[in-house]
């Protein structure tokens, strides 16, 4: 499996359609302070199933839903799609056999919240077993956010041997 | 299980031991079981700078400790390797040479992996092959530009 | 009492609200207490970077919480002035803008405090009038010497 | 007063008489990371009296004695010295008249330890009372370490209060 893009809408700060491609094995991403950088990186562990709302820097889910500016009204819906290329058929189960595979998910402010799989819906838990044996997921190394470096300085012996559990 | 976690540990321990002299340019770390009893045990890091004693980590410098800490979270990743690997700002406490030996390793995971990387630092900036740049032109809305290395400079300005 | 915390919060807060659109470039920022007790109530950071919102510190970027945290730490130094003022990496996880602005808050408080500050960054290298190298040439021992800026770009490499 | 220089000898990785003159009143540290810029403000803490070894990124207070490296044995004495010119008479007290005041701390690995101003012996109390009044102290915001700014985003509303009251 290998990532294509990533499609933002209403989500933090990226309240307009963006469609970030990986059009590469080295991308830097980069601008100043606050423009977003760190936004992206939370969008992909919240379509990948990350369930909380703390991790994504907010005190409740709704919270990733663009809240305004000083110029533009807050929106209704936020909406993250991963887009991977699947030629390799390494993606587990019955999605083995797709060309590519399109993982999104959706939270609106009144609650309503949903994941597709290529475009049809199904739960959270298909969500994350699909990335079962591939090392993805919301909390996997394969993120690594601002601030885990100092947790992992910090972490005393036995928080360094949950790590290690979880990991096996 | 105990087995499983002995297994994991050294597993880690391994790859531990291999990261850490190329982010560092030599020296040696290796993690270490506080207690004898496999269920329960914490585990420690310990960590040797090239030319400097054996210490735990709490006593390196601010740029040693966080280069440790990617010593290790690297190899935690190689644990269980995803086809991409994404890193957040991870060279902002780092000086110039262990920022390159950071780059170096990037581009050689970045045969089996695909790198994304955020960073204010330019010589990271010229570890990439593409550079995407995020915007806020207009305050409060992030927009994408795509840009190259000296756009980058500029920008981060 | 009551009355010396009410003061010296009211105190910190004008010159946190000082300090913070310097900083920044524009925005606004101030302290709140939570409780209405003046003996045991908390008090929580709020900040509105330019064009932005108002929101607590948590829910700021990374290099804005940093930057929020300055513009604190310059207040509370402010309350009790010293001869010297010694600020360590503080500017690492800044982009260049908000780097030159703090620089040029470091140049004016050199009228009437020593600065003295640590740091990678080639901006702030440039703000200082005289650069204090430090070198282990020899394996864990610090030698001093002095460098002119050129020199510094090369030795932090 | 103005800080005139820092003298370090056998403190941490500073094992060889080392003097740090402050020439400027705008002066950059600069160096690789672990060359020693920190352990020279850790120098200025311990010396205006810092009690805390922990404080001082060490298990117990004899951590600060340069404990040797590949090549050099570990020393049995730590010391730090900072001169102060006090043309401005600035100084409290019976200090007022100093042109400058030397304030400097010794530990032995034998845990002999003591404290002198202007060459004679004194309490860690006479050191601490000096700068009272000066705004200058080894927890005072004139010395803003590496940490203490992430300190400060994580505080909560308690801890907040509490830095208000002690600086009170
Ligand atoms: N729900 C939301 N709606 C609108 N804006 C939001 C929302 N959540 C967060 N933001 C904004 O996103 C900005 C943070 O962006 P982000 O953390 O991605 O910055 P960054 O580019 O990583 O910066 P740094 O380099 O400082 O780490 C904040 O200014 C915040 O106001
Ligand atoms: N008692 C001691 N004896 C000898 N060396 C010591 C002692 N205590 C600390 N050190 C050494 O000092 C080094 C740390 O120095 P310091 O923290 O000043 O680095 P730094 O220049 O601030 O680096 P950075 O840029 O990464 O923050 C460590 O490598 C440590 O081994
Ligand atoms: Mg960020
Ligand atoms: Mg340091």
């Amino acid at each position: 499996m290998r990532l294509l893009h990533v499609k933002l809408s209403g989500f933090k700060s990226f309240v307009d359609p963006t469609v970030v491609s990986v059009p590469s094995d080295l991308v830097g991403i980069v601008g100043p302070n606050g423009c977003g950088k760190s936004n992206v990186i939370d969008a992909i562990r919240w379509v990948m199933g990350e369930s909380s709302a703390k991790t994504l820097r907010g005190d409740h889910m709704a919270d990733v839903i663009f809240n305004g500016s000083t110029v533009r009204k807050p929106v209704g819906k936020a909406s993250v799609e991963l887009v991977f290329d699947n030629s390799n058929g390494e993606a587990p189960g019955a999605y083995a056999k797709y060309g590519e595979i399109s993982i999104r998910r959706e939270l609106s402010r009144d609650g309503q919240s949903q994941y597709l799989i290529n475009k049809i819906r199904c739960r959270r838990r298909d969500i994350t077993d699909i990335f079962l044996g591939t090392g993805l997921g919301p909390r996997s190394y394969s993120i690594i956010e601002q601030g885990m470096v100092s947790r992992v300085i910090e972490a005393r012996p036995e928080e360094l041997r949950v790590l290690i559990e979880e990991a096996a | 299980t105990r087995a499983r976690f002995k297994s994991t540990y050294d597993n880690l321990n391994t790859r531990f031991q291999g990261f850490f002299p190329r982010l560092f340019g030599g020296g040696s770390a290796y993690l270490e079981l506080t207690g004898s009893d496999l269920l329960d045990t914490g585990v420690t890091v310990l960590a040797r700078p090239p030319g400097k004693r054996n210490s735990t980590i709490h006593l390196l410098s601010g740029g040693e400790k966080a280069l440790t800490a990617v010593a290790l979270l690297f190899a935690f990743f190689d644990l269980n390797p995803a086809p991409f690997c994404i890193l957040d700002e991870v060279d902002a406490p780092l000086d110039d040479a262990n920022v390159e030996r950071y780059c170096k390793i990037l581009r050689t995971m970045a045969d089996r992996t695909q790198l994304i990387f955020i960073t204010h630092n330019k010589i990271t900036m010229e570890a990439a092959q593409v550079l995407i740049g995020v915007t806020m032109a207009e305050p409060g809305v992030s927009r994408l530009v795509s840009v190259d290395l000296n756009e980058a400079i500029e920008m981060a300005q």
